[in-house]
């Protein structure tokens, strides 16, 4: 009798395969916005495997479960009052205008994997706050992740699982995991569909992935339809849909199987549309991958294709002339992939210049047009002139990359 | 017994924080502020055994320290709900 109940609010959710999305970020923290939402990830898990739950990350607008990172009063009844004190909470199911609502105070210091000291560990306030969002009440039990008192740190988000007291109360909601049945990650969409195998999951060590919403753009490529983004040691995959797989970005060298992994950063990539090889170029050297596998022999000096030593700026294929274009500064080299050796009069000045800052990052043909991308934005250019068409410069995060809402930073600040 | 008496400056906090985490009602809008000693007494011992200290009934250093401590700010003490029978009743 004393336990029947009192830990649940009364209500579940009906469905069992819910969505989710980090929908803003605190301002100033520690904690990058990858890091945040892997957090997120690992903290609904922990719930998601004691019951037939599931959650996949969604990057529209609406979720089921949405997180906010917010300040002070903010008009639901439960203001926070900076550091201390309140530090989070989060909206039973059985409220119809907030269920779902979880809502961090911005002014925290959240931490992960930081003594107790430095701050509040954001994976065990989330832990506890999904348990409402689920349907769960406080509980007395000092073992309980429950109990409503920040305690410190609760360890390892990839280890970490439920009391027994907290696993029965959350089955008597939702009834316990099917046998045999398998957690959906938020890197996984059951609709995905792709000649390529899917990204690698999360690496142990939580590196602080490049922010898709600020980054700028070392190169862009379109491979078998699909668009690749890519940033550092990472990139983003836009589906032909033009939607993005995920939204944590991938390791390029766990995906691409021989692309060393102490590469900081690719120049160029483009698909070689003679053959369907892809190329990577990395300041001297270029890889040649057939599928996401490299060739033997590589990597090879670009100056193989007549380029200077030093690499390049960024590089386009066109599809109609098999022609590849090459972009140094100011100049650029136009390829004849059929004949392979450079066209005569290469290199020339390019017709980018005085149209947009040069040099540009990274540039990507589609089927019937040209883009130039430089920090955080990007022109549509005109085929024949590669001059920019009116309308642009325009956001790549906005265009491409699911941001939605405000930019952080601004773009007006530096990149 | 249930005299209401005003509640001293210094344990304002307290009384605010018990109503808050609902385990004393809100202040009748009559009376404003004034809170009964037994409902705040009691209210405190509600709240010392959700949180497994001694329950004494009175602000001590252990019950201080937990409201200080950092937390959800869901009340630990939900509203009461009103039975089926009411709601058939209306």
């Amino acid at each position: 009798r004393k336990s029947r109940g009192r830990r649940s609010a009364g209500l579940a959710w009906t469905k069992r395969n819910i969505s989710w999305k980090v929908k803003t970020y605190p301002r100033e923290a520690r904690l990058g916005r990858e890091t945040i939402r892997a957090l997120t990830h690992y903290a609904l898990k922990v719930w998601s495997e004691a019951t037939p739950l599931t959650f996949h990350e969604v990057g529209g607008s609406s979720a089921d479960v949405s997180v906010e990172f917010l300040r002070l009063d903010h008009q639901d009844g439960y203001p926070f009052d900076g550091p201390g004190g309140m530090v989070a909470h989060a909206f039973f199911p059985g409220d119809p205008q907030r269920a779902g609502h979880v809502h961090f105070d911005s002014d925290e210091d959240w931490t992960f994997r930081s003594p107790d000291d430095y701050g509040t560990d954001l994976f065990a306030v989330a832990v506890h706050e999904f348990g409402h969002s689920l349907g769960l009440a406080h509980s007395p039990s000092k073992r309980s992740i429950m109990r409503p008192y920040y305690q410190g740190p609760v360890g390892d988000p990839l280890q970490y699982q439920l009391q027994a007291d907290d696993r029965t109360d959350i089955q008597r909601l939702y009834g316990m995991a099917r046998p045999g049945s398998r957690v959906l990650h938020s890197t996984e969409k059951p609709e995905a569909s792709s000649l390529l195998p899917d990204p690698p999951s999360l690496p142990r060590d939580f590196p602080e992935f490049p922010d898709r919403c600020s980054s700028s753009i070392d190169a862009v490529a379109q491979i078998r339809g699909e668009t690749f983004f890519f940033k550092g040691q990472y990139f983003w995959r836009l589906t032909h849909g033009q939607h993005l797989t995920s939204l944590r970005p991938a390791l390029s060298a766990a995906f691409w199987r021989g692309l060393p992994r102490s590469l900081g950063k690719v120049d160029a990539v483009y698909e070689r549309h003679t053959d369907h090889r892809i190329l990577f170029f990395s300041g001297p050297l270029y890889w040649v991958f057939k599928d996401n596998g490299v060739e033997e022999g590589y990597p090879r000096p670009v100056t193989d294709f007549g380029l200077p030593q030093g690499g390049v700026d960024a590089a386009f294929s066109w599809p109609h002339d098999r022609k590849t274009f090459f972009f140094k500064g100011g100049l650029q080299w136009c390829y004849e992939e059929a004949v392979g050796r450079m066209d005569e009069g290469s290199p020339t000045h390019t017709a980018l210049g005085g149209q947009l800052p040069t040099p540009v990052d990274a540039m990507l043909s589609g089927s019937d047009e040209v883009y130039a991308f430089k920090g955080r934005q990007y022109w549509k250019l005109e085929r024949h002139s590669l001059k920019p068409e009116k309308g642009y410069p325009r956001s790549i995060a906005r265009d491409w990359l699911d941001c939605t809402g405000e930019l952080y930073p601004p773009p007006s600040a530096p990149t | 017994s249930a005299r209401p008496v005003p509640t001293p400056a210094d344990e304002s906090g307290e009384v605010a924080w018990l109503t808050q985490y609902g385990y004393l009602p809100p202040a009748n809008p009559v009376t404003g502020q004034l809170q009964t000693w037994e409902a705040v007494t009691s209210a405190i011992r509600g709240m010392q055994r959700f949180a497994g200290v001694p329950e004494t009934g009175i602000p001590d250093d252990a019950t201080l320290a937990l409201i200080r401590t950092p937390r959800c700010s869901l009340p630990d003490v939900l509203p009461a709900r009103k039975n089926g029978r009411q709601w058939r009743k209306r």
